[in-house]
């Protein structure tokens, strides 16, 4: 077989490394079980290997960022907003390896972490901006207890179980607050079932599953305050998607 | 100084004068950022 002449070198912002960046981004998000989608902010680097004709192996290098879509909504990426920096971002970088073979790509390997941005050149920007907490804080799960307890009692929807705490941030000056998102699933029990026997509430058949999304923040100084809002999608989750329970994302891995 | 001073415009003359509107190429590697950087 005659040696494939070597490809031209790409560039990150040719059309083509962003045909592949926008694949593996996508890829990464459909493999994700956790967390929030990630959206495209740069690609740092791109390898072209030929291995024949019209064969190619892709490396990139993607550098992400969050998004404020949980990876269960069913919003579309380029619908899905990216966080601001004073959210406290959080980036997420990705070694792809993909294949083009006669125009078509595929991935072969994702490897991804993510990291949020520095507190400190957050609070440089803005000193009064929340920080992002540690998902087990005790401050936390009192918040998202509290939250999804209060949702419960005051909606007629059926008896939402918690799937996961997406993020948190803490406040302290001039305020003490807590700011939480987390993911919920519809069950079969009404708030009185639950009430009886919140072990025996089951989540809904997959084919009327319910998901959903709520933020709540309550205000512990100077005084005591709940606000929370929850949100169902209303829509089918592919079964790979789904996430076993119970199960909390501690780390903020997008692999 | 006067030395300095020759070193500088011998430089100035060797260089390639750039078409007028030349822009040049951005580095092919990293792309643009869409967002922000952190």
């Amino acid at each position: 077989v005659p040696a494939a002449p070597p490809p031209a070198p790409l560039g990150c912002d040719d059309p083509e490394a962003e045909a592949a960046a926008e694949f593996a981004v996508n890829y990464i998000n459909g493999h994700s079980r956790h967390g929030y989608k990630f959206a495209l902010n740069r690609i740092d680097n791109v390898r072209v290997v030929s291995q024949g004709l019209n064969n190619d192996i892709m490396f990139l290098e993607l550098d992400l960022l969050e998004t404020t879509c949980h990876i269960l909504s069913p919003t579309p990426l380029a619908n899905c907003t990216v966080r601001s920096f004073t959210q406290h971002a959080v980036e997420g970088d990705c070694d792809v390896k993909l294949q083009k073979l006669n125009g078509k790509l595929s991935v072969l390997a994702s490897k991804c972490h993510s990291h949020a941005d520095s507190s400190e050149d957050l609070l440089q920007m803005c000193p009064d901006c929340p920080l992002l907490a540690s998902l087990n804080n005790t401050e936390v799960l009192a918040t998202v207890t509290a939250a999804l307890n209060d949702h419960n009692s005051k909606s007629t929807e059926p008896y939402l179980r918690l799937l996961e705490i997406g993020r948190a941030r803490i406040q302290y000056h001039p305020v003490h607050s807590v700011f939480v998102e987390f993911a919920v699933a519809a069950t079969n029990c009404s708030l009185g079932e639950a009430k009886e026997n919140v072990e025996g509430c089951q989540l809904l058949p997959e084919d009327q599953s319910n998901f959903g999304f709520c933020t709540a923040s309550r205000l512990i100084r100077p005084s005591e305050d709940l606000s929370v809002d929850c949100q169902l999608y209303g829509h089918q989750v592919p079964h790979h998607m789904l996430p076993s329970l119970p199960e909390y994302s501690t780390g903020q891995d997008t692999s | 100084p006067v030395a300095k001073r020759a070193v500088a415009e011998a430089v100035q003359h060797d260089k390639v004068p750039r078409p007028v509107g030349f822009v040049p190429p951005p580095p092919p590697c990293p792309g643009k950022i869409r967002h922000f950087r952190i």
